[in-house]
């Protein structure tokens, strides 16, 4: 309750017109944005302890704590930059679907090396590509990342539910799917 | 077209600039997209007037109509090809790039542009940035808009639907917000053309056939509206603030269109959260 709630008063908060619509001062909208990405980051310890609950074993989320959450989220996907999948490590990529039915989601993720294995929850290998970042934003300021390139494949979610998928680097079964990348002369 | 990009249920044209030319549904009927990055600047007002305010944070007041950018970045754009995906890498100027994304397996073009920071002290002008769709729907001065957030409303160049009204602005007097979409119909061809954002925006239709969003503002000047401050955020490297947005296309038949954009709207705001985690072992002793 206690992690939950600093985000539902925070919101509320933010249903004053200035903050709807954009015309409070510029240290008041700091200071929202502030408060919104401490209140989601409490939130998130609750949705990292739901998913585990859901899954049948629980696993080591990360670092050996199942509620460090620090960086199970990525807060930097808008600008293509996450520490977690820029790591060498195998991933399993667990997606949380809220919708009513199944959906199929493009998933993206921003990668250092260039040679993966995609499997989906059953194990069997999914069709993944590799698609490089466009050069204006690896250029964004404030963007701290090496991934020059976005792992993309398709994810299928049951409704109300979560899918894992694994994502091997480097393994002996991994074929690069390569776009062709040319200039528009 | 000099090429073409396949989507789920229609194809779209490019040229050899690897500019958006039209989308062409199955039963061969194509429809002319233009699609390109414009500008307004900022009205200054004098501010000493009630009706002569500044462009700012309460008010959009435009100099004028919007002015294209002079394409002077010699950077050829890239295509991207992968079993399935499309995708044009575009440099516009050296603050504004795109990305159209076209994959076979969806029903609609995705538009990722990156914007900012805007210039404005070399020239002291301040700029409200748009992209703009030119289509060659036939419209009559019709645009929908989900302003209340429900349905979709049916907005009149020019008119009030409650009052006679006389525009003095053409632009302000016809901009709405945007809260997820804004569509424009051809009764006649029965096609709709949707317009869905990731984020609330200004929108018009000043033109037939054409529809805009306002992605990007800096200005220069407080609109005495009563923030104080004008709309100059400097971003982390005092520069100016650089966004990253998208905007998602959808072209169908008016019959169909409701069920597909509000099908994608709902998907798109709720969209599946992405969590992870490391593991050794085998995927099988994981799960």
């Amino acid at each position: 309750e206690g992690r939950v709630s600093a985000l539902r008063e925070w919101m509320g908060v933010m249903q004053h017109h200035d903050a709807v619509t954009g015309t409070e001062k510029q240290h008041v909208a700091n200071d929202y944005a502030l408060k919104l990405y401490k209140s989601v980051d409490k939130c998130r310890q609750v949705v990292a302890e739901g998913l585990n609950k859901l899954m049948v074993k629980q696993p080591q989320l990360w670092e050996g704590s199942p509620l460090v959450v620090d960086r199970l989220f990525c807060e930097n996907l808008n600008v293509s930059a996450c520490p977690v999948t820029e790591s060498d490590d195998s991933l399993a990529v667990t997606i949380y679907n809220p919708m009513g039915r199944t959906v199929s989601h493009t998933v993206r993720l921003p990668v250092v090396n260039k040679v993966f294995t995609v499997l989906d929850p059953l194990g069997k290998s999914v069709s993944s590509t590799i698609v490089p970042i466009p050069a204006p934003v690896l250029a964004i300021p404030g963007r701290q990342s090496k991934a020059r390139d976005e792992l993309v494949f398709e994810a299928v979610v049951p409704p109300v539910g979560f899918a894992t998928y694994f994502v091997r680097q480097n393994s002996p079964q991994s074929v690069p799917i390569e776009p062709i990348v040319r200039k528009i002369t | 077209a000099s090429f073409s990009a396949k989507a789920n249920s229609f194809d779209v044209m490019f040229d050899k600039t690897g500019q958006m030319t039209a989308i062409r549904l199955p039963g061969g009927q194509s429809v002319a997209v233009d699609q390109s990055f414009e500008y307004y600047r900022s009205l200054p007002g004098n501010n000493t007037a009630p009706q002569f305010r500044a462009s700012g944070a309460y008010v959009f007041r435009p100099d004028g109509p919007s002015k294209p950018y002079n394409n002077t970045d010699s950077e050829a754009p890239t295509l991207v090809q992968s079993p399935g995906l499309t995708e044009i890498h575009r440099r516009v100027n050296e603050y504004i790039s795109q990305v159209i994304r076209v994959a076979a397996d969806i029903d609609y073009i995705e538009l990722d542009y990156v914007c900012g920071p805007i210039p404005v002290l070399t020239d002291g002008v301040g700029k409200e940035i748009i992209i703009r769709f030119d289509t060659n729907l036939t419209t009559n001065g019709v645009l929908y808009t989900d302003s209340n957030g429900r349905q979709l409303l049916k907005r009149e160049r020019n008119r009030r639907p409650t009052w006679d009204m006389t525009v003095t602005e053409a632009q302000s007097g016809n901009y709405y917000p945007i809260n997820t979409r804004l569509a424009i119909r051809d009764e006649r061809q029965g096609l709709q053309f949707t317009v869905l954002n990731d984020r609330a925006q200004g929108g018009a239709s000043l033109t037939d056939g054409a529809v805009e969003l306002m992605v990007h503002r800096r200005t220069l000047y407080d609109d005495r509206f009563g923030v104080n401050e004008p709309l100059n955020e400097t971003g982390v490297d005092g520069q100016g603030l650089v966004i990253r947005g998208q905007l998602r296309l959808l072209l169908s038949s008016v019959e169909m269109a409701a069920e597909q954009h509000r099908e994608l709207a709902q998907r798109w705001y709720m969209e599946p959260m992405v969590t992870f985690a490391k593991y050794g072992g085998t995927p099988e002793e994981y799960l």
